[in-house]
């Protein structure tokens, strides 16, 4: 429920005059999430696998994590979207480690890191911040997650 | 130096005394249409200025606010149950990089336009063009960050969010004279291809055992999971599943209580 204290904490106005925040007195309330930009969202790309496929051309490092009890956007969707860019593999599926325990599952590809989060809901580092930070230490130093 | 320093965070309200710097305010994106970015800066624990950067935006779309990955994620504070305080994450980020939050498009959180109509027809498009914008600037006001290896992450719509931003920022560059160091993209629970992302919702639901096999076969047979806009009779099956079939569970998380 950490959502709520959000909700009160940033519209008190010592918070936000700490933040330098609201400063033209928004009309409406700071909210969490805007009901009216996602009901009257104007344009989506229906996939982003075109972009990804541009980006590793650039070189760029993409990794693509997933917090394996997500019911929303589940492992499940995203494996089958990595799949459509059949990828070659460069370092085979194994399990990862984190503080002796399994951190979830990994496969390096040529071009991107997909990686489980064991046990995370859609907010991983909300559910699994020890593991989250792990990966993201990971991606930061651009080597593959530990195997023990 | 200024216009840093006019950003810089003293303290917030019930804040534990910390070592690092913080930063937040707005960046203008748009003059015309008045639209301004709100972001919030904080910087590593140690070392901050050999560290990398990292902007970190949330989903929805719509939901892309401080209040998500800055305060129940990655960033170095929680806000505590009474909303009085703050307590510090020992798992935050910022011990390996700067963070840098981004309330975007204008609309979400603090962020906003002078112009009421923008919150009516912004999609993908203009967030992505409003965020390369918005990065730009605040490298000018920010001049020790321009060179710094710069990465961008995020989660569920930011799925969309993240590699767009990236794309816009390769397309930046081949024409920039200072081009902007980006190294690399992290997504999680990222949406990702409208086909698959549903295919595989649907899966997961039957092989985690939260609908029943009638229920998928219907889904399966009836949803064109192609389409931008389901049919009716498609929408009818999801709200079927959800409303009858799974129960009183917390769809971001199946196995943790929900929050009533």
């Amino acid at each position: 429920c950490t959502e709520k204290y959000a909700e009160i904490y940033y519209n008190r106005p010592d918070v936000q005059k700490a933040l330098h925040a609201n400063t033209t007195t928004i009309s409406y309330k700071w909210t969490a999430c805007s009901e009216v930009l996602n009901r009257n969202w104007n344009d989506t790309d229906v996939s982003v696998l075109p972009i990804y496929r541009e980006l590793m051309a650039h070189g760029m490092r993409v990794w693509v994590f997933s917090g394996d009890v997500d019911s929303v956007v589940p492992v499940t969707a995203t494996r089958y979207s990595l799949a459509q860019l059949k990828l070659a593999t460069k370092i085979p599926w194994y399990p990862w480690y984190v503080k002796n325990q399994v951190g979830g599952w990994t496969e390096v590809y040529e071009g991107l890191t997909f990686a489980t989060v064991r046990g995370a809901g859609h907010e991983v580092p909300l559910f699994k911040p020890r593991a989250a930070l792990q990966l993201f230490k990971s991606f930061i130093a651009g080597k593959p997650l530990p195997k023990s | 130096e200024e216009e840093e320093e006019a950003d810089r965070i003293v303290e917030l309200p019930g804040q534990p005394t910390v070592s690092f710097r913080q930063f937040s305010g707005y960046v203008t994106v748009n003059r015309v249409a008045g639209r301004a970015l709100f972001y919030w800066l904080t910087e590593a624990t140690q070392n901050p200025f050999r560290k990398p950067l990292l902007i970190w935006l949330n989903g929805g779309p719509g939901c892309s606010s401080v209040a998500y990955g800055a305060s129940e994620e990655i960033g170095p504070f929680r806000i505590n149950k009474t909303a009085s305080g703050l307590y510090l994450n020992k798992f935050s980020w910022n011990t390996v990089a700067n963070l840098l939050f981004l309330e975007a498009p204008a609309g979400v959180g603090f962020s906003y336009s002078n112009r009421s109509s923008d919150l009516l027809d912004t999609g993908d498009r203009r967030t992505a063009k409003d965020s390369l914008e918005f990065v730009i600037r605040w490298l000018e006001r920010f001049p020790r960050y321009k060179n710094r290896e710069l990465y961008i992450s995020g989660e569920s719509y930011a799925g969309h969010y993240v590699p767009q931003l990236a794309q816009q920022i390769i397309m930046y560059n081949a024409k920039a004279k200072h081009p902007i160091n980006l190294k690399g993209i992290m997504v999680g629970n990222a949406v990702t291809d409208n086909y698959y992302d549903n295919l595989g919702t649907v899966t997961y639901w039957w092989s985690h055992a939260m609908i029943s096999d009638q229920t998928y076969r219907q889904l399966m047979s009836t949803c064109d999971f192609h389409r931008q806009k389901e049919s009716d009779e498609c929408e009818s099956l999801y709200s079927y599943a959800m409303d009858q079939e799974f129960g009183n569970i917390d769809q971001y998380n199946i196995y943790a209580p929900p929050c009533n």
